[in-house]
C-alpha cells in the first residue's frame, strides 16, 4: 500500500478515458480498461461507473514526455505508466506513455496487463517485490488471471473481499529459491548458463552471477507453456529442446527454431508417454537420455533416431538412485538427478551415487 | 580519473532511476564511497528486487535497472 494506506472511502468508482491511442482501435482500449478494472472488481465490493463527460475519480489518458503532472514520460520503453493513489484531484490519475506501442497480444506493451497494474495504483496499491505479482514494478506480459495471492491479499486488505465472489483462480506467488521442499520441473543448460523452471518461472544461473535471477517463463519466450515438463541443451547443434506434455519446442538461443512445436513421438517414444519427466544430453557418448516415470530412454543424436533396447528401468540402470526423476543434468562425467527435494550426484563413469545434496543447494541456498 | 564514457552513462542511468524510483536526493553525487546515499540507495533497490545486496552498480542490478517497468516509485510517498 501506499503511505496511509490510501484507498476510495466509496466502493463505487468512477472512471473516464479522456483521449486514444492511435496504436489499437477504440472499442480495443475500451475492453482492456473494462476488462483491466474487472480484474480488481473480482476480488473486492468495488464498482466502476464509465463517465463520459466532467470529472472522474480515475481520469485515464495517453500523453508523451511532459504530459501535465511534472512527471515527465521518457520516450519508447523505459517508463511505460503511471498512476497516483486514490484521492481528490490527480488522484486516482492513470496515464499511459503514448511513446510505447500498445498492443494486444504478446508483442510488447500489452494494454491490458499495464493497465491491470496501474489501475492497481490507482486503488491503493503500491508495487510488490514478488516478481509473480501483478504490482512487480517490471512488465511481464502473462496470460489467463494477472492477480496472485500476494495482489489479492494486499487490495481486500484495503476494500475486503467481493461479497458474491466470482470464481477465480489467482497465480501461485514466485516460487522461494531457498524453500527446503523446493523441487525442479526442469534443468538444462544453456550456452554456459544453467536454466531451472519452476511453475510459471525459471532461474538463470551464471558462472559469473553470485545470486540465480528469477524471471517469468512468459516474458523471456511468450509461446512456449507456462509449465516445462523437462528440458535439455545439444551444445553441438545450439538448440534446447522444452518439453510441456506432449509437445517440444526447440530453442536457439533465446529463439523459437521454426517448425516447432513438434509431438514428442518425433523422436521415437511409443504413442503411450504423455510426458517426459527428465532429459539430459550425455556429450560423452552423444546419446540423450528421456526419463518417463520409472523408464528411461536413449535417443542418438548423431543418426536421429532411439536406441534399440530400450526403455529400460531407471533403477536398472542407475542404482542408488529414486526409481522416478524430476529433472537431470550432465557436468563433467557427472549426472545429476533431482528429484523432489533432493539431488543426487551420479558417477557415469564407476556406476554410483557420489554425493545426496539438497535440490536447491544448486541455487546457493 | 574520469569514469570511462560506458561507466558514466551507466552511472547517470542508476542516479536517474534511483532518483525516481528511490527517492535518491537530486544533485551531483559525491564520492560513492562507503554509507554515501547512492550506495544506501542502490542497496535499497537491490533488497526491494531480492538481488544480492553489494551496494556496487554490478550486471544484475544495471538489466533491472533497463527494464521496462511502471513509472510509480518503489517505496515511500508518490506525489
Amino acid at each position: 500500500h501506499f503511505p496511509r494506506h490510501l484507498k476510495w472511502q466509496n466502493n463505487n468508482v468512477t472512471f473516464r478515458i479522456l483521449n486514444y491511442t492511435p496504436d489499437l482501435k477504440k472499442s480495443d482500449v475500451d475492453r482492456a480498461i473494462r476488462n483491466a478494472l474487472n480484474v480488481w472488481a473480482d476480488v473486492t465490493p468495488l464498482t466502476f461507473k464509465k463517465l463520459h463527460v466532467g470529472n472522474a475519480d480515475i481520469m485515464i489518458s495517453f500523453g508523451s514526455k511532459e504530459h501535465g503532472d511534472y512527471n515527465p514520460f521518457d520516450g519508447p520503453d523505459g517508463l511505460l505508466a503511471h498512476a497516483y493513489p486514490p484521492g481528490q484531484g490527480i488522484g486516482g490519475d492513470t496515464h499511459f506513455d503514448e511513446d510505447e506501442h500498445w498492443t494486444k497480444d504478446s508483442s510488447s506493451y500489452n494494454l491490458f496487463v499495464v493497465a491491470a497494474h496501474e489501475l492497481g495504483h490507482a486503488l491503493g496499491m503500491s508495487h510488490s517485490s514478488n516478481a509473480g505479482a501483478l504490482m512487480y514494478p517490471v512488465y511481464t506480459y502473462t496470460t489467463g488471471y494477472p492477480l496472485s495471492e500476494d495482489d489479492i491479499e494486499g487490495i481486500q486488505a484495503l476494500y475486503g473481499p467481493n461479497p458474491n465472489p466470482r470464481k477465480v483462480k489467482p497465480k501461485p506467488d514466485a516460487p522461494n529459491k531457498c524453500d527446503p521442499s523446493l523441487s525442479f520441473d526442469a534443468v538444462t543448460e544453456l550456452r554456459g548458463e544453467t536454466i531451472i523452471f519452476k511453475d510459471r518461472f525459471y532461474w538463470r544461473i551464471h558462472p559469473q552471477m553470485v545470486e540465480p535471477e528469477q524471471t517469468l517463463i512468459k516474458s523471456t519466450w511468450p509461446s512456449i507453456p507456462n509449465k516445462v515438463d523437462a528440458a535439455y541443451e545439444n551444445p553441438e547443434k545450439d538448440i534446447v529442446i522444452i518439453f510441456s506434455g506432449i509437445r517440444m519446442w526447440a530453442l536457439n538461443g533465446y529463439n523459437i527454431v521454426d517448425g516447432y512445436p513438434k509431438y514428442i513421438h518425433k523422436l521415437g517414444l511409443p504413442k503411450t508417454v504423455r510426458k517426459v519427466d527428465a532429459a539430459v544430453y550425455i556429450r560423452d557418448t552423444g546419446k540423450t537420455l528421456l526419463f518417463t516415470e520409472e523408464d528411461y530412454w536413449s535417443y542418438d543424436e548423431a543418426t536421429g533416431t532411439m536406441d534399440s533396447g530400450y526403455p529400460r528401468t531407471i533403477e536398472e540402470d542407475f542404482p542408488g538412485m529414486d526409481d522416478e526423476v524430476d529433472a537431470a543434468a550432465y557436468h563433467y562425467g557427472y549426472l545429476y538427478f533431482f528429484h523432489e527435494q533432493l539431488q543426487y550426484e551420479y558417477s557415469y563413469t564407476s556406476r554410483k551415487v557420489m554425493r545426496i545434496l539438497r535440490t536447491n543447494s544448486i541455487l546457493n541456498c | 580519473v574520469p569514469l570511462p564514457s560506458g561507466d558514466k552513462d551507466n552511472q547517470n542511468l542508476a542516479e536517474k532511476y534511483l532518483r525516481r524510483f528511490y527517492g535518491l536526493p537530486a544533485g551531483l553525487q559525491g564520492r560513492q564511497g562507503a554509507s554515501s546515499p547512492f550506495e544506501t540507495k542502490i542497496k535499497e533497490m537491490q533488497r526491494f528486487f531480492k538481488l544480492k545486496v553489494t551496494g556496487n552498480l554490478d550486471d544484475n542490478t544495471l538489466d533491472l535497472m533497463k527494464q521496462a517497468r511502471c513509472g510509480v516509485p518503489d517505496i515511500g510517498e508518490y506525489n
